[in-house]
């Protein structure tokens, strides 16, 4: 397979065959192309240093360095295509994988996560990032929902009420994501939306990621008094992230009508068939 | 009889930040997690007559919780069975279904009685040997409105299944 990807009428998702990982989204019908470059990374949990005894833990944010590690240089994959739905199924590692999927129609990506349960045994808490790396020129701004209604254009490493000095180079910049977070340029738009809160950043022009799982191994002093660690071997969250490309001026038409779509999504009920006619009375 | 008080409850003691960020103890993430449970079984009794009632038919309705991880037991042992689908949203919405069968080919109506294309998606498992078959198919939900999809197995013919395992086997050998 010299060229793997997945497509339908209006999207096409392209991956490295060598790495199986998602390399570029092409907008069919806006004709946008747009390297992406997706994985996992993780994040070692800080458990205090010269500078500070403050331990990554359940309220606070602190990784021990700024580079996240791959989860994996490369995924195992699996291809699965039908005439209403296009899968590509990757597997990062014993605990990290995800299916990016394109129904038939549909004009946003999706990309299903499962990500746990985290190992800690060696003792290293670890925070799970998604990240989406794109030549586009951001110039360091990015977007977040504050309560799912309002976007707040957020500026890495600023505030805007005071002169910021920022210890933190990380922690610092991630702010609450409850429905999506976007980048852009001049021409284009990368939507992400998610299917509940996390927390997100872009760390780098062209870059966004979202935390989709973490497990620490040390309380960090803010009253809890117990590590973010689960019983016995730890959850396997499973999400999804809805990717959509677009210009700039005609991005928020689709994220808006998507994010509704996700967040009022049809109750699904099954019944046997069969069934006795129903009086009100 | 059907009350979605116990969820109404449940959801407001979970507004606490404890709940929403994850710092609260084991112990009382577990409780609040049995609070919700609580409050879901009875909501689901309340959904189910307002169904039965907005569609003249009384039926045993099944919810199925653990659809994301592709577990609902009706879908996965039933020859037949219906799909019903509530739409809260002010608009029609076109909705992907997709559930857990067991491996065969299926048929499935509209509401209209028209048949709706389907495939049937093999998911791998972490088990070499196993694979789980899903039915997806694509429905359309009036706003504010639900639409029934009825499912039925054919059993006689051959599953018309893709098998990823023989795709997967080239990529691995790079």
């Amino acid at each position: 397979f010299r060229v793997l990807a997945i497509e339908n009428e209006y999207i096409r998702a392209t991956f490295n065959p060598d790495t199986g990982f998602l390399t570029e989204i092409r907008n069919k019908d806006k004709n946008l192309l747009l390297p992406v470059n997706q994985s996992f990374f993780w994040y070692g949990a800080s458990s205090g240093d010269l500078e500070s005894w403050q331990t990554s833990g359940a309220y606070i944010f602190r990784p021990e360095g700024r580079k996240p590690y791959p989860v994996s240089h490369y995924a195992q994959i699996r291809l699965v295509k039908t005439p209403l739905v296009q899968e590509l199924h990757q597997n990062f590692s014993a605990w990290c994988s995800q299916v990016v999927r394109l129904y038939q129609g549909q004009r946003h990506l999706e990309l299903e996560w499962t990500v746990g349960p985290i190992p800690v045994g060696e003792g290293w808490g670890k925070e799970v990032i998604s990240r989406f790396d794109t030549p586009l020129k951001t110039n360091g701004l990015f977007y977040t929902d504050s309560n799912g209604r309002e976007i707040l254009q957020r500026k890495r490493d600023y505030r805007p009420t005071w002169e910021l000095d920022l210890w933190e180079p990380v922690a610092g910049n991630y702010y609450p994501v409850n429905t999506r977070i976007y980048i852009k340029d001049r021409n284009m738009q990368l939507t992400v939306l998610t299917d509940r809160s996390q927390g997100g950043s872009s760390l780098g022009n062209g870059s966004l990621e979202l935390m989709v799982h973490r497990r620490l191994v040390k309380d960090d002093g803010r009253g809890l008094q117990e590590p973010l660690k689960e019983n016995g071997s730890g959850l396997v969250a499973r999400g999804r992230h809805l990717v959509l490309l677009d210009r700039v001026g005609e991005a928020a038409a689709g994220h808006r009508l998507l994010a509704e779509k996700e967040v009022l999504a049809p109750q699904v009920v099954l019944a046997p068939d069969g069934g006795a006619l129903y009086h009100p009375q | 009889s059907g009350n979605c008080a116990p969820l109404n409850e449940a959801m407001a003691v979970l507004q606490h930040h404890d709940a929403v960020t994850g710092t609260a103890r084991q112990l009382v993430a577990e409780d609040y997690a049995r609070q919700l449970s609580e409050g879901w079984g009875p909501s689901e009794v309340l959904l189910s007559n307002a169904l039965a009632r907005l569609s003249g038919s009384k039926k045993t309705f099944t919810f199925c919780r653990d659809l994301n991880i592709s577990i609902c037991p009706l879908s996965q042992k039933s020859a037949s069975f219906q799909v019903i689908l509530y739409n809260p949203l002010g608009r029609k919405v076109d909705h992907m279904v997709r559930l857990p069968v067991s491996k065969s080919s299926f048929h499935v109506k509209d509401p209209s009685g028209q048949t709706v294309p389907n495939s049937v998606v093999v998911v791998p498992s972490a088990e070499p040997q196993e694979h789980y078959p899903e039915l997806v198919f694509s429905a359309s939900v009036p706003a504010l409105g639900f639409s029934i999809y009825s499912v039925t197995k054919i059993s006689h013919q051959k599953p018309s299944i893709p098998l990823p395992n023989s795709i997967s086997r080239k990529f691995r050998s790079r």
